[in-house]
């Protein structure tokens, strides 16, 4: 699990049964009390779990979650948007909310950054063999901070962006959580390798401005480390050209793009959700 | 109920803020990165997370957290 804190900026992206939404309310005590900030919009988002009977109330069920944040932000946030996108597979679907004081897609009210994207890949059905090297090795008398510089080399994640300054983790007796920065921008891996329900995310920035090559060579090195048998895209951007990027990067690499799926949403811009298979 | 594993799927959750005074972004305009340390345990605490890494820059701060 990660959580990044920007100047006026915060992204919590939480695995397993954790009470995410139960963070909104010291959030926005302490920004505006503390600070004097006040929210100006929230997106929340994630895929289908898993083990969906294990989740804690209210993640048993989106519109409980919808009900949950609808109660949890304040008024001013007026427009509000929940969608659950659908894919061809009913084991993946792609569940947005989204409020915002303003009425615009432009993301976060703020044209600046309209250039730029977020993208949200989650893998499953991982490769067993490189799945393998994300479990520790017993009596490797190494603490989570070293085996997790381990893993990193070793898996080649180092190489998805060279230029990142990675901070990483590894979980006894598996699992594993990394956290990259590279000027304004984060990416963040975790990675879940047990057999059955193995799972592995991405998340980055990036910008419809950057080298088109850049994001092909990136998902390509993504592909490498994990080989995912299924993998789910959502890009969330103003414009709509960040992820035609993303199809023609995968294709190549072997993956069907099995469904796509587009909404638009206050304050997010436009989401955009496809799913992959590998062909082989 | 079905025999549970480690749920990898996240739950992601993005907030932004805007400070009607200039000042409320603090001298640096480092604005909620100068939340305390104890303000975000507090909230980690809620979600049922605790940082076990993080790393920073010019920017922005990142923690690495386990459930």
């Amino acid at each position: 699990s990660s959580l990044f804190v920007y100047p006026t900026k915060i992204i919590i992206k939480t695995c397993g049964t954790t009470q995410l939404l139960k963070s909104i309310p010291p959030l926005l005590r302490h920004a505006s009390l503390d600070l004097g900030l006040t929210l100006s919009s929230c997106r929340y988002t994630r895929g289908n779990f898993i083990f969906p009977r294990a989740q804690p109330f209210p993640y048993t069920n989106f519109q409980n979650e919808v009900v949950y944040l609808e109660e949890s932000l304040p008024a001013a946030l007026c427009y509000r948007k929940a969608s659950v996108m659908p894919s061809k597979t009913p084991s993946h679907a792609w569940h947005v909310f989204s409020a915002s004081t303003q009425n615009t897609t432009c993301r976060f009210g703020d044209s600046d950054d309209d250039d730029l994207y977020t993208l949200e890949i989650c893998m499953t059905e991982l490769d067993r063999d490189l799945a393998r090297n994300f479990f520790r090795r017993p009596g490797d008398d190494k603490n989570g901070d070293s085996a997790g510089k381990e893993m990193t080399e070793l898996t080649g994640i180092s190489q998805i962006n060279p230029r990142a300054l990675i901070c990483d983790f590894a979980f006894d007796p598996c699992g594993y959580s990394m956290n990259g920065i590279d000027g304004d921008r984060h990416s963040t891996i975790h990675v879940t390798p047990e057999d059955g329900y193995s799972y592995a995310s991405f998340e980055c920035v990036g910008s419809v401005y950057d080298d088109r090559e850049e994001v092909v060579r990136m998902l390509k090195k993504v592909v490498q480390v994990f080989r995912p048998a299924t993998m789910s895209v959502s890009t969330t951007c103003a414009s709509h050209e960040a992820w035609t990027r993303v199809a023609g990067a995968l294709e190549p690499l072997g993956f069907k793009c099995r469904s796509c799926a587009a909404d638009e949403f206050p304050a997010a811009g436009t989401v955009v959700y496809q799913t992959f298979v590998d062909r082989r | 109920m079905a025999v549970s594993g480690f749920e990898g799927f996240e739950k992601r959750l993005e907030l932004h803020f805007f400070g009607d005074d200039p000042k409320n972004m603090g001298t640096l305009g480092l604005g909620l990165r100068l939340l305390d340390f104890d303000s975000i345990q507090e909230v980690l605490d809620e979600v049922q997370c605790t940082v076990v890494s993080a790393v920073a820059n010019h920017y922005f701060d990142a923690y690495v957290l386990s459930e």
